[in-house]
């Protein structure tokens, strides 16, 4: 295997056989193109191509890597090709053994090379063998992963037939990430979103879900089941009419006896957010016209902030910006007593030294973890809970916990190549 | 264009006659497990005891992997595995499966 470092090393150099196991990229974004004269006869073009594309944006949602479809740089300077053949094939020494056993298999150099007498079909079409799930598993050969005989695993040799859900399922996720690391990344803010829904009875119930935004995109995470929703990320515009759509600084969710509004805050504006009907008002029951200037509803806050987050213990929207932290009194509309203060005055340290020292990413209220977290780049602090005190007598109020990542605490937040965003 | 009547062509007849060679004896499954790396590839001129017990052991493998009753008998249950649709990569790293494809002739000149 040395030797064939060594002799890989000089022909393509930015292919190493990675330090921490099986074959891997040194980089993460890898392009890709399906050969001209490599198409198959059985699907069109367009739809080879979706399929692929789609294949590949399956492990950027699981994995730091990035793809991008290539069908102009020089042939040497795409990572991976892909192509249909049978028989003899591409040039490819592993002949094809026409319809059945043997329907794709991958060199470690980055080829993909499909069974074209095997009958591929489209994701859904509940017969034949499906592409997607055969360009999956070749592209996990490729990317350094061996076949894996758990039952789930997309790297099974054997193909099952079609299941309806067909996703990439934990340990799949754990084994590539063992390969490039984990998916890290700050996020510009993080929410509970809260909505009344009534049951078939006429009850209403009370059902949240939880949002990490970054730029214009978003996640939904199922806490769950530790990951993001399948498919995501999604573009904001698609799940948040009307909020800017490159992204926001905040969202606050006001909600007490008296009160139940939903803000996200951008620059130095506002928008309130109608829940029902999922879309940002343009005037708003008490008849304020949107956006608004966060000075004139916010009096003594310094826009553009850093984050903000309401606490439901003191009625209280806390604006950060900078080293600073404004706490607004919601009721008498003015900035609390004493305000602002430094945010080591507000969220002391629970160890020295071990604090975010302001310009934090997102300040968010948990109702899984019944916690409040501070967010600054790929970490993440937890505020002291009046359970904590209870304990632990000498931990201050609203102190900062040591910090942890936020990747080990919430899992597979990965980016995707903004080409495959709107697949 | 191979002919179809259904739109998504889930009818295609494949005009050609390929097909895989079925897996139905000790021949043909001794290629099968060379082929995915649970024995090393067969010299057929001299068959020795010992490689026997080597088909045997692989067979045993493949059987304990798929899933199967690991009975050492090429029984039709593990036909019926090694027939089935895969991937054409070896489920064993052998030191071919990592070789760049090379003609026999380059080999010579390199040494």
């Amino acid at each position: 295997k040395r030797h064939l470092a060594a002799l890989l090393s000089k022909s393509r150099p930015k292919r190493d056989l990675g330090e921490n196991g099986y074959m891997a990229f040194s980089k993460k974004e890898l392009k890709w193109r399906l050969i001209g004269e490599g198409y198959s006869s059985q699907l069109t073009i367009e739809e080879q191509r979706y399929i692929l594309k789609l294949a590949f944006r399956m492990w950027s949602e699981v994995s730091p890597l990035e793809f991008v479809e290539d069908t102009r740089s020089p042939l040497e300077d795409v990572d991976i090709k892909l192509g249909f053949g049978t028989g003899r094939h591409l040039g490819c020494n592993q002949r094809f053994d026409g319809t059945g056993q043997e329907f794709a298999h991958a060199w470690f150099l980055g080829d993909i090379h499909f069974d074209d007498d095997e009958h591929f079909t489209g994701p859904n079409a509940g017969s034949g063998i499906s592409l997607l799930k055969v360009a999956v598993h070749e592209i996990g050969h490729v990317l350094g992963l061996p076949h894996i005989y758990r039952p789930g695993s997309i790297m099974q040799p054997n193909y099952l037939p079609h299941e309806s859900g067909f996703e990439m399922d934990w340990m799949d996720r754990k084994a590539i990430q063992r390969l490039y690391g984990a998916c890290k990344g700050q996020f510009n803010t993080v929410f509970d979103w809260i909505r009344k829904e009534k049951t078939p009875y006429g009850e209403t119930v009370i059902r949240f879900n939880t949002y990490f935004m970054r730029d214009g995109w978003y996640w939904l995470y199922e806490n769950r089941n530790n990951r993001t929703r399948y498919g995501d990320p999604v573009p904001l515009q698609i799940g948040w009419r009307g909020i800017p759509v490159d992204g926001v600084d905040a969202h606050v969710h006001v909600w007490s006896r008296k009160r139940d509004a939903v803000y996200f805050f951008k620059g130095t504006q506002f928008w309130r957010y109608d829940s029902k009907n999922d879309v940002v008002f343009t005037q708003d029951p008490e008849g304020h016209h949107y956006p608004r200037l966060i000075s004139e509803a916010f009096p003594g806050v310094s826009s553009p902030i850093d984050t903000a987050f309401y606490d439901r213990r003191d009625s209280h929207i806390y604006f950060f910006k900078n080293t600073l932290v404004y706490a607004f009194d919601i009721e008498a509309n003015s900035l609390a007593k004493g305000f602002p203060k430094n945010i080591r005055d507000v969220f002391p340290p629970v160890v020295n030294g071990d604090h975010p020292d302001g310009n934090i990413d997102a300040a968010y209220f948990s109702y899984t973890h019944n916690a409040i977290f501070l967010l600054k780049g790929t970490r993440f602090w937890q505020v002291v809970g009046s359970r904590d005190r209870w304990r632990w007598l000498f931990l201050p109020h609203n102190g900062l916990l040591p910090h942890k990542e936020v990747d080990q605490h919430w899992f597979d937040i990965c980016n995707v190549h903004p080409t495959t965003l709107k697949l | 264009e191979k002919l179809f009547h259904n739109r998504d062509h889930s009818d295609m007849q494949s005009l050609t006659s390929r097909q895989a060679a079925v897996i139905t004896d000790k021949y043909t499954a001794e290629l099968f497990l060379s082929r995915y790396g649970f024995m090393e590839p067969v010299n057929w001129e001299e068959i020795q005891p010992s490689e026997s017990q080597a088909f045997l052991s692989a067979l045993k493998e493949f059987q304990k992997v798929s899933g199967l009753p690991v009975t050492g008998v090429l029984d039709e249950a593990t036909k019926v595995a090694m027939n089935k649709p895969r991937c054409g990569v070896p489920d064993k790293e052998t030191v071919s499966s990592l070789a760049i494809p090379m003609t026999p002739s380059e080999e010579v000149q390199r040494r």
